[in-house]
């Protein structure tokens, strides 16, 4: 099964159109092999990209350099995996 | 055998557990709910339809489908929370007796069974169909890029290694060609209703191209009604509008076919963002999920009652 630790997620706002545009050249990017769960809609519209652990530094150098507000949505993506596999056991145990 | 009872509608579950209460689903409502099956997945699973009906023959009919995007769980676990709503209700609530005494409706709650399993069994992220392209090693197609409106346009890709992978061709994907069939074959479908998630949004035609559709103002004030609705429950709050405007232009998707083929209430409903969980919503979330998706989908499908055409 595919394991993603030490993926996070980020929730970035793009302040312009030249930004928003700017974000859509990481997903050309494919060695960072960043996956957008929300695609950059424009401005005012967060958008949220997994990013391979190995891919952040990166990615968030990327969006440092050109000033991007962003946030951690999740941590760690394989964290919140297991929570969701336990909470299923649990369930299939009740 | 459990009962549908016995089932726990605020967890997550595999595919092989939600086909076995759709067949609970059907024992417990003999005369109001059947199991149709509209085709095979690439992978030879049985694409299942939910037909809750009161009689009558080839009568006006409303199809909602969930979980095109495998990933999208609270998509699949509000299909059937809602699917159980419906068979509940009748009888009870006014409005859900009044819509069944006069028309059909169908749910597949599984609409990409092989892309669902995979989640299950490989890769939890997985969001699109898990059939080959040829001359690529990658897999699988985007089953809301793949139909026959503004196919291959922007919002789309042609690269099979994509997320947006919009296929070879218009209804390439057997997932999204057995409901195609479907809706064709039964020529009295009034409405369709394309569930993902999540960004909290109620949207409509079009998405291909940003010219207002001929019904833009009705399908907007229904839409209004419908988020207000919804966020009256738990005060989520929804956006609306057409896909163009809303968010970007998206070529191929369920509704813009839908409604070229004059489908005049097609809408996509995108679930909920808690701003911290994206696909990976808790399961503790489902059922206040699919609670405040209720009236908006009421809203709509009561809509449609009072409006024929």
């Amino acid at each position: 099964q595919r394991q993603f630790q030490g993926d996070q997620v980020l929730r970035i706002m793009a302040r312009d159109e030249e930004q928003a545009a700017l974000l859509k050249m990481l997903e050309e990017q494919e060695e960072l092999q960043v996956d957008f769960w929300r695609h950059p809609f424009g401005p005012g519209h967060p958008a949220d990209l997994r990013v391979p652990f190995p891919s952040l530094g990166a990615v968030k150098g990327f969006l440092e350099s050109h000033s991007f507000p962003y946030t951690v949505m999740i941590e760690d993506v394989q964290e919140l995996l297991d929570e969701e596999k336990e909470a299923m056991a649990r369930s299939r145990r009740v | 055998k459990r009962s549908s009872r016995a089932f726990d509608f605020g967890s997550y579950h595999t595919l092989d557990e939600i086909y076995s209460w759709m067949d609970t689903l059907v024992e417990d409502h003999p005369g109001l709910v059947s199991k149709i099956q509209i085709g095979q997945s690439y992978e030879g699973r049985d694409l299942l339809v939910l037909k809750f009906s009161t009689g009558g023959s080839a009568r006006p009919a409303i199809w909602v489908d969930t979980g095109i995007h495998s990933r999208e769980w609270i998509s699949q676990a509000t299909g059937v929370w809602t699917a159980n709503k419906i068979a509940e209700e009748y009888g009870r609530d006014p409005s859900v007796t009044a819509l069944l005494d006069n028309m059909d409706v169908f749910l597949e709650i599984i609409a990409n069974p092989d892309g669902f399993v995979f989640t299950h069994s490989s890769d939890r992220l997985w969001r699109k169909t898990r059939s080959p392209n040829t001359g690529s090693h990658c897999l699988g197609v985007d089953p809301n890029r793949n139909w026959d409106a503004g196919f291959g346009g922007a919002g789309s890709s042609g690269d099979p290694c994509s997320d947006i992978y919009h296929g070879p061709f218009p209804h390439s994907e057997r997932e999204v060609k057995a409901i195609v069939d479907f809706i064709r074959g039964h020529g009295n479908v009034k409405s369709v209703i394309s569930i993902h998630s999540y960004s909290q949004m109620l949207l409509f035609p079009y998405g291909y191209t940003s010219v207002p559709s001929p019904d833009y103002q009705e399908m907007n004030e229904l839409a209004k009604k419908a988020v207000s609705d919804l966020a009256a429950v738990y005060g989520t709050k929804y956006t609306f509008g057409s896909i163009a405007d809303t968010i970007y232009t998206a070529a191929g998707t369920t509704v813009d076919w839908a409604y070229d083929q004059g489908v005049k209430y097609s809408f996509t409903l995108e679930l909920r963002d808690t701003g911290r969980h994206g696909f990976l919503l808790p399961s503790s979330q489902i059922l206040p999920t699919a609670t405040e998706t209720w009236p908006a989908l009421l809203d709509i499908m009561v809509h449609v009652l009072e409006h024929p055409y």
